[in-house]
C-alpha cells in the first residue's frame, strides 16, 4: 500500500499542469475523500456531483461530473467527503473492481492522459484505480517506511495484474521530498536504483516548502514557481511521460 | 481525516517509549493494515494473531494477541494486512462502533496508557478508535493540507462525542516535522496557536533525518539518539501527558 504523505497528488497535479503546457489533453481524477487535489483546482462552492456519484450511481456518467480548471489548462473529477461512503455502495455490485474503468471508457478519446490520484491505502476504491489505469507511476520518498509501502503496492499492482487487469505496467518510480544531504535518503535512493533500474527517473524533486504552500494558493508549482528545481523536474517528468508515451 | 505522513506512527512509539521510562505500564495497539508501528517493535516472524483477530472473532481477547516489546518496555497489538479485511466483517455487526472498545475493557486494569496508532483514513477501523480512546493526541505538520486534515478530523471527533462516546476529549495538538526555517510552517504554526490556544504543546517535534532511520533498526528515538532534540522533545511530551493525566 502506498505510504502517507509521500507525494502523490502534488505530483498528480505538477504532472497533469505540465502536460497541458505540452499541449496535451489532461483529465486529473481525484480518489481521495479529503479532496486535496481537488483543493488545488480552485474548485466552484457549488460543486453538486463529484467521483462519488460516478462510481455509485449507474446514470452519471463523466461528462456529469468533470469540471474544468482553466488557470491549469486541465479538466478534474473533483471529490470530497462523500467519497467515504462509496465502498459500501459498491461492495455488492458484480464487477464491483471495475465500475471506475467501465465508466471511463467514452471518456478515453476525449484526453490524452487521465490521471488518478489515490489514497494512503488500498481498498476498492484504489483497486478500481489500479484496474482502470494503463500505468502507475509512484512517488517514493526515500525512507524506509516509504519504500516498504512502495515494495507492498508493487505486490499488488502484481495480484491485479494476474487477475484483473493484464495490461498495467509500472510507469516509473519518481523520487520526491528528496533531502539530498541526508545519508538515509541517499541509501535508500541507492538501494531502489540498484534493484528497479531504468524503472526510477534519474531526477527526483527535492525537498522544498514551496510546495506546501501551492494548495494554498490553488497553483501548480509551474505558477506558483515557474523557476524553481521543483517547477523543473515536474516539466522534464512530462516530457519524458510524453516521450515514453509515443514509444 | 488525518492526512498521511504526519508523524502519527512514530509519535505512537516514541510517546510509548517515553511514558514507559517513566515507569508507566504500556500498550501500543497497530491499527493500520500496513503495519508500520509492528515493524518499530522487532516482531517475531511467527506472529498468529493480530489486530485482525480481536476486532472479528468474538471469541478472541487482548490476552490472546498481546505481544510483549521488552527493548522498549512496552506490550503491543501487532497489525499486518490482514486487517484490510476487517471493515467488511465488522461492517454487519449490532454496535460495530464500539467492538474495540467493548474489547478493551478488559484490558484496561493492566495498563497505564493504552495508545492507538490511526492509519490516515476515515473508516469503521478508526471510528472504533475514536470510540474506545477517552482522549485524542492530534500529530500536525504545519503545512496547509495537513492543517486541512486536522480541521476535519476535529469535526469527526465532535460527532462521535455527540452519537458514540460523550467522554471523548482533544489531549493536545503536537507539531511534528517542523521546519524551523520555513514562512510558511510559521505562519501554519501561528494561526493553528491562535486558534487552538493551549490545546498546542509549547513545544513540537523538528525535522530531523534521524526518525527515518528508527524504523529500519527496529528502535525508539530515545534509544538511537538518545540526547537528540527529538528524543527530547518526546520525553517532555511523555512528562507532559502524565502530568495533565494526573489533575
Ligand atoms: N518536493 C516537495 N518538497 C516539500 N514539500 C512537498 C514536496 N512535495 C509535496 N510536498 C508537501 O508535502 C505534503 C504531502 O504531499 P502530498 O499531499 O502530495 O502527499 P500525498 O502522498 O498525496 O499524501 P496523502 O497520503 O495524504 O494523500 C503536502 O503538504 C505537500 O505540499
Ligand atoms: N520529526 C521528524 N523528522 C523527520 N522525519 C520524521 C519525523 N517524524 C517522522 N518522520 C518520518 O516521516 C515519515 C512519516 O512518519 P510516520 O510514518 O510516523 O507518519 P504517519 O502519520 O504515521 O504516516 P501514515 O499516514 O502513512 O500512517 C517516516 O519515514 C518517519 O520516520
Ligand atoms: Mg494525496
Ligand atoms: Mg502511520
Amino acid at each position: 500500500m502506498q505510504k502517507g504523505g509521500v507525494g502523490k497528488t502534488t505530483t498528480a497535479v505538477n504532472l497533469g499542469a505540465a502536460l497541458a503546457e505540452l499541449g496535451q489533453r489532461i483529465l486529473l481524477i481525484d480518489l481521495d475523500a479529503q479532496g486535496h487535489l481537488t483543493l488545488y483546482m480552485k474548485p466552484p462552492s457549488t460543486i453538486e456531483k463529484t467521483i462519488y456519484d460516478l462510481l455509485v450511481d449507474p446514470e452519471t456518467t463523466v461528462t456529469d461530473v468533470v469540471q474544468e480548471a482553466p488557470q491549469m489548462g486541465v479538466h478534474y473529477i473533483p471529490a470530497n467527503v462523500e467519497l467515504a461512503g462509496a465502498e459500501n455502495q459498491m461492495i455488492n455490485e458484480i464487477g464491483r473492481e471495475s465500475i471506475l474503468r467501465d465508466k471511463l471508457e467514452a471518456a478515453q478519446k476525449r484526453y490524452d492522459f487521465i490521471i488518478i490520484d489515490c489514497p494512503p491505502s488500498l481498498d476498492l476504491i484504489v483497486i478500481n484505480a489500479l484496474v482502470a489505469a494503463d500505468e502507475v507511476l509512484v512517488p517514493l520518498q526515500a525512507e524506509f517506511l516509504a519504500l516498504r509501502g512502495m515494495q507492498e503496492l508493487l505486490i499488488t499492482m502484481e495480484r491485479v495484474k494476474r487477475r484483473l487487469n493484464p495490461r498495467l505496467e509500472l510507469t516509473g518510480i519518481l523520487p520526491t521530498l528528496y533531502k539530498q544531504r541526508a545519508l538515509h535518503s541517499q541509501e535508500v535512493l541507492a538501494a531502489v536504483r540498484e534493484k528497479y533500474g531504468d524503472k526510477v527517473y534519474d531526477f527526483g524533486i527535492t525537498d522544498s516548502i514551496r510546495f506546501a504552500e501551492t494548495p494554498l494558493a490553488g497553483q501548480s508549482i509551474l505558477q506558483y514557481a515557474k523557476d524553481s528545481d521543483g517547477a523543473r523536474s515536474y516539466r522534464a517528468l512530462a516530457a519524458k511521460v510524453l516521450e515514453n508515451h509515443r514509444l
